[in-house]
């Protein structure tokens, strides 16, 4: 059980379209997947369909300690599951700003889980707060969607910083695999100088000391295409929802690339 | 002086495009305009060329009592000013937590201000917390910018909770003036079920006692424009950047529907 880490604090770059339909493309490829939305905002969940009002016990339940993995996850589709959750996940936040060890209670809880899976993917909420820092103490692999524009670059910095904390800190296995172009409008210049720039800072990286010393810049980008923002509305992947859209064919393309990137890692 | 509050807590919708260019088309018709960033990402300071290393006083300064709006007002063109901003005021929604009468620091600067202007335009983060309340309740008028997607509209239901609850607790002269569609594009069936959707809200809350029962959905749509997305990057409003794009066509036409929507009001 190999767990990633969708993260990117700034808002609206693709982390959760990015952790459903790569969680769905590396089960069209045969691996198993798990999703976890720690965002109190739901959104994987709701692009899943899942509304919330059921008694199935979500992220909050398992953080508070109220239920185990094996309670919380729930079937999606063939080898795709997923633990689910809404806003009142947000009080886990205010919960455990007081308890001891509050950054590793996730990895804790996925250390001693029987669930059996190649991967675990979590959707993490747009800051840098507790669960997202949940996110990063109990994963080995960083996957960071980001959207080539230039006020959405501004907060990579901080990410940075944060992502070396924790691995100096706390976990010393994390590693970021890679950026991933999502919503990407190809002949831009905007999106050309992103690229550039992000390939200057990963060079000057190569060979130091630092989790991102092997990532890169996925060759696979994620077109923009409104079929992965009609998706969500109603509740599936894009695979059952478009399966022969520009989105389906990206991330199916990702999920090949990942693959093979990290196989033998 | 009319103050607004540019707020979506959604991340990415258009929040900080909205605030810089609504408020250049305004200077543009001859209103005197004064920009606020109440972000800690800074990112409305990052669109205008600001990176914050002068010794200029911005909205922490402003905020923790060190220094006067007329000390933290710089100038960015004709008619136009900013109060501006860097990472350090996240350590103002810590500080302010604890104090006493906490969301109506700004209101009271603001009142107590001795600066000249038609419109206060502030650039709210994408959070509902001390920060964004501080702005709800400082202002007589909210904008809403909103992407016509299914995800980004989930959260409405609590932005208008919030600002329900700020207009009867703390700020009864608080009114939603309208919403505004941000990186439209005309012509998805998802857009027009959003906008939809919306426009029933709306027409049930008609006459109601709510901040929002004169709200509108604005007929001026924000299409997506790259040199919105490239104006950042080169610190410059869009009418400085690209005066004879989409862009500029919109915020212009906006300016002029907030100004004949909000006169008499
Ligand atoms: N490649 C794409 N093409 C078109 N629309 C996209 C694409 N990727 C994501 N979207 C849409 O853009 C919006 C933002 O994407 P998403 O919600 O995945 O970002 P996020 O980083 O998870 O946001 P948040 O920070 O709020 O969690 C959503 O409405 C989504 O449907
Ligand atoms: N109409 C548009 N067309 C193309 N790109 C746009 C448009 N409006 C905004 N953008 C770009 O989309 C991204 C998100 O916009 P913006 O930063 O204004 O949103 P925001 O709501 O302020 O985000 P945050 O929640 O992080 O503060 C930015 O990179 C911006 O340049
Ligand atoms: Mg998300
Ligand atoms: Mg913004």
């Amino acid at each position: 059980m190999r767990c990633v880490a969708v993260i990117n604090q700034k808002g609206g770059v693709g982390k959760t379209t990015t952790a459903v339909n790569l969680g769905a493309a590396l089960a069209e490829r045969g691996q198993s997947v798990l999703l976890i939305d720690l965002d109190p905002q739901g959104h994987l969940s709701a692009h899943l369909g899942f509304d919330g009002r059921d008694d199935v016990p979500g992220t909050y339940e398992l953080l508070s300690g109220a239920a185990s993995l094996a309670d919380a996850v729930r079937p999606v589709g063939p080898r795709l599951s997923a633990v689910t959750t809404d806003i009142g996940l947000a009080g886990a936040e205010v919960e455990l700003a007081g308890t001891i060890g509050r950054e590793v209670i996730l990895r804790d809880l996925l250390g001693a889980s029987t669930v059996a899976c190649d991967w675990v993917l979590i959707d993490c909420p747009p800051s840098l707060g507790i669960l997202t820092l949940n996110a990063l103490c109990a994963v080995t692999d960083v996957l960071i969607p980001l959207q080539p524009h230039y006020l959405a670059m501004q907060g990579a910095g901080k990410l940075f910083e944060t992502i070396a904390l924790v691995g100096r800190r706390i976990n010393p296995a994390l590693r970021v695999t890679g950026l991933l172009m999502c919503m990407y409008e190809s002949g831009t210049r905007l999106a050309a100088e992103v690229v550039e720039e992000l390939e200057r800072f990963l060079a000057e990286s190569r060979g130091r000391d630092c989790p991102w010393r092997d990532a890169r810049i996925f060759r696979t980008r994620i077109r923009r295409n409104i079929k992965l923002a009609e998706s969500p509305s109603h509740g599936r992947t894009v695979f059952d929802y478009a399966p022969r859209s520009h989105g389906a064919e990206d991330y199916l393309a990702l999920a090949d690339e990942w693959l093979s990137v990290t196989c033998g890692t």
